[in-house]
């Protein structure tokens, strides 16, 4: 799976999610990716999301909603909101992360599997960030 | 405050510590977050730019969208994507389209164009093509690397994420 989030200069927030699924996985098996609020979600003033990971769980808990429902009614910060989601994941064994990106152009970058190919960008950085462990 | 921010990923789990060609996967990466920042740059919207970044991995074949695709137990590819608009909530998805080149875009014409927000197989297919998204034949997805994954996920009989920790990492 591959995803991004964005915050453009009008402070617009985005997301996007693409996926081949899992390996083996049966016919006509959808996952999380493509149904809004559980792999993609984007909020203006909240926050822009983009999951990855074992998509059946991540679509049992609606991760990407989850976590933007708890900023929006509980104030959660964005980091205390993705670890939440996070552990409601593992919870039912579900393994992967997320990106995200706040109204205030904030990057997250969690997970909770033993590694996860992520890069970001803000404005007046001198370079890329990439990561994989 | 930042003008502007992006980030990427390209999957997560369990991928191996000595991981091999990590600088190709780390260079795609590099890659997509460049294609997103520089339409942010310019003032080109965060819609346009998480698409633009997406639509590079899809074309790499390491990682699992687009031309890098897993195959499902039926030995084709079968592909799902998304794309989410803040600022109006609009949002457009396809799945499980087996014949979209850059699925990506398939979605972002359903936000743009259609009433709908997921459009699945044959009804994608045709919502693509009248929107001039690019199509291909499955076969466009498919590498030898999916395809030993598939034959080693079908003799443990099991279904997995794209990479495991007895097998090449992808992500």
């Amino acid at each position: 799976t591959v995803g991004a989030v964005a915050r453009d200069q009008n402070g617009d927030l985005a997301a996007a999610t693409s996926t081949g699924g899992l390996t083996n996985k049966s016919a006509g098996r959808i996952g999380d990716t493509p149904v809004t609020g559980a792999g993609t979600y984007a909020e203006n003033g909240i926050c822009a999301i983009s999951c990855t990971g074992t998509g059946d769980e991540i679509m049992r808990i609606v991760m990407a909603y989850d976590i933007a429902a708890q900023m929006r009614y509980t104030g959660a910060d964005f980091a205390a909101a993705a670890q939440a989601a996070l552990d409601k994941l593992a919870a039912i064994d579900g393994e992967g992360g997320l990106i995200g990106i706040t109204a205030k152009g904030e990057i997250y970058l969690p997970f909770n599997s033993k590694g996860m190919f992520r890069g970001s960008f803000r404005a007046g950085d001198a370079k890329n960030f990439t990561a994989i462990f | 405050m930042p003008d502007y921010a992006i980030a990427v990923h390209g999957g997560a789990g369990a991928i191996r510590k000595n991981l091999e060609r990590e600088a190709e996967y780390r260079a795609v990466l590099d890659a997509a977050l460049d294609a997103g920042k520089s339409l942010l740059e310019k003032g080109g919207s965060a819609v346009d730019a998480s698409v633009a970044a997406v639509a590079v991995m899809e074309d790499s074949p390491l990682y699992n969208a687009g031309c890098g695709a897993v195959f499902n137990a039926n030995g084709f590819c079968e592909l799902d994507a998304a794309v989410m608009d803040g600022k109006t909530r609009k949002t457009g998805g396809v799945a499980g389209v087996t014949e979209i080149k850059n699925p990506v875009y398939a979605a972002l014409a359903v936000l743009r164009h259609s009433r709908h927000v997921l459009l699945g197989g044959a009804g994608a297919h045709d919502f693509a093509r009248l929107h001039d998204v690019a199509t291909v034949e499955n076969a466009y997805f498919h590498t030898e690397e999916r395809l030993r994954q598939l034959h080693e996920a079908q003799e443990k009989g099991r279904v997995q994420l794209d990479f495991s920790e007895d097998g090449q990492a992808k992500g």
